[in-house]
């Protein structure tokens, strides 16, 4: 089963 | 003070139609380095990045850099209002709440303004690290948005492979299974028609169909995109702006748990 990460898990704020 | 007036404005029309399915409320930013926009879905799974240079306007002028937040299927309404032909000037004083945008047509016996209002908007901005990818494919946006609706009449994600073979597209649902490959093509008539595979190294990842059908809407854009994987990144779907910038779609891979 996958779980869908999401953009936040990759990139952080700045 | 800021005025943008862009003479092909069925652009702008065209960039409003390929991002408010995806994201409904967005900053618009403006600064000397262009128009942009960076925003992410509702569930964070999916994040587009617009960038209209500065020189591609016929005028730009942005005195000090401004953030309009705006609701974008408003911007979508206003922009509706003008015909295809039509040259577009956006407005905002400093301090104002609302933007004007007018319309004028190409031989200048109508022209419309339309002011909306703009709303307070809290995003956070992130930080896009530049990367290698594994694989970049570049393709003819109408076959990779045919390739997305097809597949998503069979199944909820796609599974995408590059190897040196081509990239694979494959899905599986309740009815059955499909698998669609594209093999590199570079002897075509027109380099828009061409596929080219830059592959690094063998990747392969699994995407949710219905984000990706979404980022198609941005065909009407650019006729090739690129599509730029690495095992440990979102994808990357870019639709380039002739001269102008480009459209950008980041999609969070489905994971192992």
């Amino acid at each position: 089963v996958r779980k869908q990460s999401q953009i936040t898990t990759f990139f952080s704020p700045g | 003070m800021l005025e943008l007036r862009l003479v092909q404005g069925s652009l702008l029309k065209k960039v409003l139609e390929a991002i408010k399915e995806l994201v409904t409320d967005a900053n618009f930013d403006c600064s000397a380095t262009g128009f942009s926009l960076q925003a992410m879905d509702s569930s964070h799974v999916a994040l587009v990045a617009l960038l209209l240079r500065s020189e591609g306007f016929e005028h730009y002028r942005c005195d000090r850099n401004l953030s309009m937040g705006m609701n974008l299927g408003n911007v979508s309404k206003m922009l509706r209002c003008a015909g295809s032909d039509d040259i577009i000037t956006i407005k905002a004083d400093d301090g104002s709440d609302t933007v004007t945008f007018m319309f004028e047509s190409p031989n200048q016996d109508k022209i419309a303004d339309f002011e909306m209002k703009l709303m307070d908007i809290d995003s956070e901005h992130l930080g896009i690290p530049d990367a290698e990818y594994q694989a970049i494919v570049r393709m003819p946006s109408g076959e990779f948005a045919r390739i997305c609706k097809d597949l998503s009449s069979i199944g909820d994600t796609v599974i995408i492979s590059v190897t040196k073979e081509g990239v694979k597209f494959s899905t599986a649902g309740d009815i059955g299974t499909a698998n669609i490959v594209c093999r590199q093509n570079k002897t075509v008539d027109k380099p828009e028609e061409a596929t080219v595979i830059e592959m690094q190294e063998p990747v392969s990842l699994t995407f949710a169909l219905r984000y990706l059908n979404s980022f198609t809407k941005a065909t009407p854009l650019s006729e090739t995109v690129s599509i730029s994987l690495s095992s440990d990144l979102p994808v990357v779907v870019e639709y380039k702006i002739a001269d102008m910038g480009y459209v950008r779609y980041y999609l969070a891979p489905k994971i192992e748990e």
